[in-house]
């Protein structure tokens, strides 16, 4: 049975409908994923997608991806990109264009932020069920950290703190562009 | 799948036991780790490290891709772990007072507070688990060192990266009495927020320039700080109630 299950698989979703986002956010975009829960044959390949639109200006808050390399490729657009190793080095730090593929190993902190004229990637993972920490926004690993923890890490005032943790609170992963960008 | 060990590495003709070969000083304590070359430890893909805090002193935030577990060999603790994708706070909306301008109010009233916060007391005698990829940070409120010994599983399966023992720390930075390139390359581990650009952070965090520079300058604490101004103070259930619970779960099997 499982043999005629594999073979029936589904093999294909579209990945591009923005009326299926996983995250949306009117002022900065959105992100579409396929993991083996909506494409189960992807258990057995060990791998995911990931569809992202970034609207002008807007970025992809700093993550790292907890179970998988990320190798991603712009469809549309350019963004700066900047990436980090685990030794604290910019491992990456330059402008993408559309054709571009770059290569994230597994835990390296990356953000995005989009040109002006919008950002479009295509993202290839290697995990079925792909997991990302991000560092800002509502479900952060900063924010999770209690007000005192992240002053006396960072040598901050108790002010400063409670700003990083909840100046980005309402976002997940895609923020709208400040008033200085 | 399988583990990745090689094979070769487990034709030992002798064990022997060994004792950490490096010792990196942090403000607030001392990070010791064994060497994670010797036949052995390739041969079982794992890497031990013994973490001394010192009272009143706080292991900075940091994570590692490969499962740890650690037990406490003396000492307690706090010890605070963010699991990816989890919520891990919940809000309550702030007391104003009548000394703040109705601006100052209304800012408050629209940030929230936490209502909640995760963390755990650890003490002597748990063994504690900190799963790959969970940030987490550990705080000395006790009255003697907190010493904790982890064993790292560098050859996980959940570890995609080679099979060098790293931690990812989000605070911190290089102690100054072991910056030689030697001993970084020894110890796989710096603080990650540093290397980005401050006007890419300030737009991310939504905070002034001079907050990000804070958080990326030259940090020559190390990896475990002084807490500064007296005790830290965390929302938590009181102790008693704790062991309370705790006696009842016991008396109860």
């Amino acid at each position: 049975g499982m043999e005629e299950a594999y073979c029936n698989m589904r093999i294909n979703m579209y990945l591009d409908n923005p009326k299926e986002a996983d995250v949306y956010s009117r002022q900065a975009g959105r992100l579409n994923s396929v993991n083996m829960n909506k494409l189960p044959i992807l258990r057995y390949m060990q791998m995911s997608a990931e569809k992202g639109n970034l609207y002008p200006n807007a970025m992809f808050a700093p993550h790292w991806s907890v179970n998988a390399h990320n190798i991603f490729y712009v469809t549309r657009g350019s963004a700066q990109v900047q990436a980090v190793g685990s030794n604290g080095n910019t491992v990456f730090n330059g402008r993408v264009n559309e054709g571009d593929l770059v290569v994230v190993p597994q835990y390296f902190a990356m953000m995005k932020r989009a040109d002006s004229n919008g950002f479009e990637w295509v993202s290839f993972k290697t995990s079925p069920l792909p997991v990302r920490s991000p560092l800002v926004g509502s479900r952060s690993t900063l924010k999770a950290m209690p007000v005192d923890v992240l002053a006396n890490s960072f040598q901050i005032s108790q002010k400063e703190a409670e700003d990083i943790k909840y100046n980005r609170e309402n976002h997940m992963f895609l923020l709208p562009p400040t008033s200085r960008s | 799948r399988t583990r990745q060990g090689d094979p070769q590495q487990c034709r030992i003709q002798q064990l022997s036991a060994s004792r950490p070969s490096r010792r990196i000083e942090s403000e607030g304590g001392v990070t010791e780790l064994w060497d994670e070359n010797e036949e052995q430890f390739q041969c079982a893909g794992v890497a031990a490290t013994r973490n001394i805090i010192q009272q009143n002193s706080l292991s900075l935030p940091n994570f590692s891709p490969s499962p740890r577990l650690v037990y406490i060999q003396q000492g307690r603790g706090l010890l605070g772990i963010s699991y990816p994708g989890c919520a891990e706070s919940y809000h309550s909306r702030r007391q104003s007072t009548s000394q703040q301008s109705p601006r100052e109010r209304q800012t408050e009233q629209q940030r929230g507070e936490d209502q909640h916060q995760k963390v755990h007391r650890i003490r002597r005698g748990d063994i504690v688990a900190l799963p790959a990829g969970a940030a987490h940070w550990c705080y000395n409120d006790g009255n003697e060192e907190l010493i904790a010994l982890s064993i790292t599983d560098v050859n996980s399966e959940t570890n995609q990266l080679d099979q060098t023992p790293r931690s990812f720390y989000l605070a911190g930075g290089e102690p100054k009495r072991s910056s030689t390139q030697q001993q970084k390359q020894q110890y796989n581990a710096n603080n990650i927020l540093r290397a980005f650009d401050e006007r890419m952070m300030a737009d991310a965090f939504d905070v002034p320039m001079e907050v990000v520079r804070k958080m990326q300058r030259e940090d020559e604490r190390g990896f475990i700080v002084k807490v500064e101004q007296g005790e830290m103070s965390m929302i938590r259930p009181d102790e008693e109630e704790d062991e309370e619970s705790e006696e009842r779960r016991r008396g109860s099997n």
